[in-house]
This record gives C-alpha cells, structure tokens and sequence, in this order.
C-alpha cells in the first residue's frame, strides 16, 4: 500500500 | 508601517477560506511589493504559499518590512464581522503588536474597528527550488473540486494519471472503484472549461483526498486550477489571483 510522505523529506528547510 | 486597502472584503475572506482548514498560526510577510505568506499545515504534508502582490489592493504602503504572526482562524472570525462589499483596510505600524482592520460600507455611514493581537511565530520555511515539471494541466477549478469529491465516496486516496491522451482520476475502495477521464480540449465559449495539457513525460502520483479537498477550497478565487507534477516529486497547485497567486505545494503517497 502506498504511503504519506512528507514535504521534509522532498525539500530542506530554508 | 503598512496599509492596504481592498475594495471588497470578500477578496480577503475568500483567501482566509481557502487556508484555514490547513494552517494555524503563521507569519504573513509584507514588503513594498505586497503580502506574502508560506507556510506548513501541521502535519507537513501541504505547504501553502500565498502572494499578494500590491497592485491588488486599492491603495497600499509598507514603508519597511513588517512580519504579522497571526493565528489564521482568529482572523477568520474578524472577517465573519465584514460585509462582503465592505471596503476593508488593513493597518499595522511598525514593530506594533496589533492588526487592525477596518471595514466600511460603501456610502461611509457604517465604520467598524477590530484590532486583532500579533505573535511572535517560530516558523519554519522550506526551501522550494525552481522546478520544470514533467506534466501541467491547467483546467476548470470547479471541476477539479467536484471530480475529487465524488471520488472521495469510494476512497481516502486518489491517483492521478496525466499523459497524451488526457487526466484520469481514479479510486478504490471496499465497494468499488470508480475513474474520471478528461481529455485536452478547447471550449471556445467557456474558456474555464478548456483542458490543456503539456506533457514531457506521462506522470501517474496518488494523493490524499482529504488534504485535495482542502486545497480546492481554494476554487472560489480562481475560474481554473493549473496542476503540475513529476513522478516521485510533490506536485503544485496554483490558483492565479488578480495580482498572486495561492500555490499549494502536496506531498504524493508513495509504495513502500
């Protein structure tokens, strides 16, 4: 089954 | 200082609307060239960036950069208390800690104050890069939102799939599945009602439909909806304003 990501994981923090 | 007057409070109300449900507190950003908002819903799987650019406001000013740490539904309520028609002004002074807004009829006969308290907010900002994305569809917001809450009937996520051939959105779930399929088109009469699709490559991601149906509540202030997405990447959600935009940034449910 698919799961939730997060943006944290795609995009670091500024 | 900042002041920014719009002709009708329902432009604001609207915008309030189409963020509450994700956002509690936040930092609205303002500079001399407008309003400027990102932020995180608490569970990090929306960010919402908003800007408000001061060509859309009647009158504007900010002098110096001012950050308003507001709690978005408290100013929700404030809003309840404007008319829709109401001209609404917006004023800070610097390094204040109050928001006051105004709304006033338009004979001037009726003026009502609020002054909503500002906070200091530790917010965090993600950095999003420049990104071309492997598909974009630009498409009616109204329909966007209906097909996503049929398909929430049968499921709690939706997969979405962009290639040559058009957009399907597809669901299933204990009693069934269910799809809708759009292909490109052009509706001369109704331009809101044309599908335009630029593909690089086709694309298929799946996607939460509660968080979805949180994001088109953003439909009220933008006839069409320009989705954009990349296989594996989170896909972004633009609803063009008169002078801005309201962009969503989703993160995609991935298989384990």
């Amino acid at each position: 089954t698919p799961v939730q990501n997060n943006l944290s994981e795609f995009y670091a923090l500024a | 200082m900042l002041e920014a007057k719009l002709d009708a409070a329902s432009q604001l109300k609207k915008i309030v609307e189409a963020i509450r449900d994700m956002l509690g507190e936040c930092n609205i950003e303002c500079n001399e060239t407008g309003l400027a908002l990102q932020s995180l819903d608490k569970s990090h799987i929306v960010l919402v960036s908003l800007l408000l650019g001061s060509d859309g406001f009647s009158e504007y000013r900010c002098d110096r950069g001012v950050t308003l740490g507001l709690n978005i539904n408290s100013l929700a309520t404030v809003l309840r208390c404007a008319n829709n028609d109401d001209i609404l002004t917006l004023r800070s002074e610097d390094r204040a800690n109050e928001l006051i807004l105004t709304f006033e009829d338009s004979k001037a006969d009726r003026i009502s104050e609020f002054n909503l308290r500002l906070m200091d907010i530790d917010q965090e900002y993600l950095a999003i890069p420049e990104t071309e994305y492997a598909a974009t569809v630009v498409m009616s917001a109204a329909v966007l939102q209906r097909t996503l809450r049929d398909l929430s009937a049968l499921s709690e996520a939706v997969t979405i799939e962009i290639d040559k051939e058009g957009i399907r959105f597809s669901a299933e779930g204990d009693l069934g599945k269910g799809s809708t399929h759009f292909k490109p088109c052009v509706d001369m009469e109704n331009a809101e009602n044309s599908i335009n699709i630029t593909l690089s490559e086709p694309v298929s991601l799946s996607f939460n439909l509660q968080y979805f149906s949180n994001i088109t509540k953003a439909s009220s202030l933008s006839s069409t909806v320009t989705l954009q997405m990349t296989a594996g990447m989170p896909a972004q959600i633009e609803y063009k304003l008169p002078s801005g935009h309201v962009r969503y940034y989703f993160a995609p449910k991935i298989e384990d």
